[in-house]
């Protein structure tokens, strides 16, 4: 590894960063988690902190912009240079600016989050089917309003589960119109359009009125790019047309004709020799979260190594289950230190005068319990424990809870030892018996069970004939009534739950009756009649006939972050 | 059927990766990533020359140091990568 010259390095540890603008690629939650995601990369392995400004000067100005962005070095369109950054210090210094020439992605293709339709906001599935056919893209199939569409699972004709794709009809981002959609046709300078414009800017980002006239509203955004849209060349947003005439030839699909680089590209009019406009075909696309995990290292007083696998080597390379190297580690820990021990936790003063956060048991004073507002649920990577309990969806971790009911409200962070005083820190798995409403807790080698504010334990849990080499239960789903599984790693067993004892033919491995789960989940529960199996950030839904019939982000599907 | 077809390469307009030679790239590259440094043309400093410059690259790189532009350091040139210059004035 190497440091910049004087070791350059923030001076405090707890670094601020704003996003300036979001890329028309991504979603912008899935842009925010992935350079959340990206700092966590550093401050899982130092004692830095990072917090996101909304406004203001923060030390990281995170920015996306194409060719001249405002600084002394230009971008260079699609491919080549993918990213800067500037090492700590004030002003620009500390910086990270993306090619917006690039098709930002998570590094495998388009990323596609959906909006309304019946699957909670799900990714979309590619290929899925439709009426028999199989679709590669978001489709307007079926529709007669235009708007693209996608199925969040492999079978649209089976699952029925579909969702909308981003398009300027349904949303717009950045501008002054709140993420409202575009008004066609609008009118700029006294002409109409009839679909998104750079008409008026000299960065080349597509913008739309979302009004039916902009000289007199000024009310405008940016229109997100379609997944079928082309990349760069000179008409970056616009669909692909097809088939095209090239050099007197005619193209049906993507082709590398006319260009010694390779790259696939297509015309985005009927005829390429008249109309000269054209842009690359979607492709991967580059992982914004890998990039930025870089360029984040820069920010923070990296320079570049020259360890071909180290996170701070030159070339963008994909992995898919990404690690820190040892190299970068001892480059970062060279410049703030190590991490040391636990995350602090806030000291919870009480005082008997204000109203209280946490709903408290019946004291005859309201207690007021402070806890740190930075306990974020949508910036923990993985939960301790997610389970349901009187119909809401409780997450834990590290002494705090959370919860969402139907609706998907989100509340907490709530005190584990307000409502369960009983409890440690750290809960690994729990559920509610269905017909006694108990709830049983799990940490380690430990059960409680609560009945209301009763409480019967610690117990150990080799009490319930589970093997006393058993390092603890990382999950429980209710199968029936009476009868519960206990999962921990690739092996479950079946609790009777009324005999408290596990049942005879146990365990059993996960991948014989639970096919295309991991079998190393932390958090396995049930919920709203499927099982969830979680690994880190994402789960595996199966539903009751064991088909995993989809596969998405906790934090966006389930706390609906 | 078997005759190659003929390629004709297209200066696609506002595509700014030019069709360039690798020639061309590799002098661009060594400049842009601090290989050669560009004050070197004022005559500020003494040259560096290309194939001092290339070994450098090819260190950086784990390739094999010939100070050639070779085809795998042409390829490394073109790998998309991060705009930081791997070498400081």
């Amino acid at each position: 590894y190497q440091t910049f010259a004087g070791d350059l390095k923030w001076d405090h540890n707890d670094v601020t960063y704003r996003i300036l603008n979001y890329s028309p690629d991504m979603e912008a939650t899935l842009i925010d988690d992935a350079f959340a995601r990206a700092f966590k990369v550093w401050s899982d392995v130092t004692p830095l902190t990072f917090r996101r400004l909304f406004e203001g000067t923060a030390d990281i100005m995170i920015s996306f912009g194409k060719a001249d962005h405002g600084d002394p070095y230009p971008f260079d369109g699609k491919d080549g240079l993918l990213a800067h950054a500037y090492p700590p210090g004030e002003g620009i210094q500390g910086d990270a600016h993306f090619d917006d020439d690039e098709y930002w992605t998570l590094g495998t293709g388009p990323a596609i989050k959906t909006h309304y339709g019946n699957a909670d906001g799900a990714m979309c599935h590619f290929p899925f089917l439709f009426e028999g056919k199989s679709y590669s893209t978001c489709t307007a199939e079926g529709r007669t309003d235009g708007l693209p569409w996608c199925a969040t699972t492999a079978d649209y004709d089976k699952d029925q589960k579909f969702g909308f794709c981003p398009s300027e009809l349904l949303f717009t981002f950045d501008g002054n119109s709140n993420g409202a959609p575009c008004v066609f046709p609008f009118v700029f300078q006294g002409v109409k359009y009839d679909s998104c414009t750079t008409e008026g800017r000299t960065d080349g980002y597509r913008w739309c009125a979302t009004t039916a006239n902009f000289d007199t509203d000024k009310k405008y955004g940016f229109c997100p790019n379609r997944d079928t849209a082309v990349i760069g060349g000179n008409s970056e947003g616009e669909p692909c047309q097809f088939p095209f005439t090239f050099l007197g030839n005619k193209y049906s699909g993507c082709t590398s004709e006319g260009r010694n680089d390779g790259k696939l590209w297509c015309a985005t009019t009927s005829d390429y020799d008249t109309d000269k406009k054209w842009g690359f075909c979607p492709d991967r696309g580059y992982s914004l979260f890998l990039v930025a995990a870089h360029e984040f290292g820069h920010a923070l007083g990296l320079d570049h190594s020259n360890i071909k696998d180290a996170l701070m080597f030159p070339m963008y390379k994909y992995v898919e289950d990404f690690s820190l190297h040892r190299d970068d580690i001892e480059g970062i820990q060279y410049l703030y230190g190590p991490k040391t021990g636990p995350d602090p936790t806030p000291p919870v003063p009480q005082s008997t005068t204000s109203s209280s956060i946490v709903p408290t048991k019946s004291t005859t004073v309201s207690t007021t319990v402070h806890v740190d507002p930075s306990k974020d649920a949508c910036q923990i990577k993985e939960f301790d424990a997610i389970t349901e309990i009187q119909k809401e969806l409780h997450f834990f971790k590290d002494g705090y809870y959370w919860k969402t009911s139907n609706k998907g409200d989100r509340k907490g962070p709530f005190l584990i030892s307000q409502k369960w005083p009983a409890l440690p820190a750290v809960i690994h798995a729990a559920f509610e018996d269905q017909l006694t409403q108990k709830i049983y807790f799990f940490s380690e080698k430990q059960f409680w069970v609560y009945t209301g504010n009763d409480v019967l334990g610690p117990r150990k849990i080799e009490k319930l004939g589970l093997p006393n080499n058993l390092d603890r239960v990382d999950g429980a789903v209710q199968r029936g009534k009476g009868k519960v599984l206990l999962f921990n790693g690739e092996n479950f067993w079946r609790l009777d739950v009324k005999a408290q004892m596990i049942d005879r033919g146990y365990p059993r491995f996960v991948d014989t009756v639970f096919g295309g789960v991991p079998t190393d989940s932390h958090d396995v529960f049930l919920y709203k009649g499927f099982f969830y199996f979680c690994r880190e950030s994402f789960y595996w839904r199966m539903n009751a006939k064991r088909q995993v019939d989809r596969v998405g982000y906790v934090k966006h599907d389930l706390l609906k972050c | 059927w078997c005759v190659p077809l003929k390629s004709v390469y297209v200066t696609f307009p506002g595509d700014v990766i030019k069709n360039m030679t690798d020639i061309q790239l590799a002098d661009e590259y060594l400049k842009r990533y601090g290989y050669i440094d560009v004050l070197q043309k004022s005559g500020l400093q003494a040259v560096t020359s290309p194939s001092k410059a290339l070994k450098k690259l090819q260190n950086q790189f784990g390739l094999e140091e010939t100070g050639k532009l070779d085809q795998p350091t042409i390829d490394a040139m073109k790998q998309p990568r991060c705009g930081v210059p791997d070498i400081r004035n």
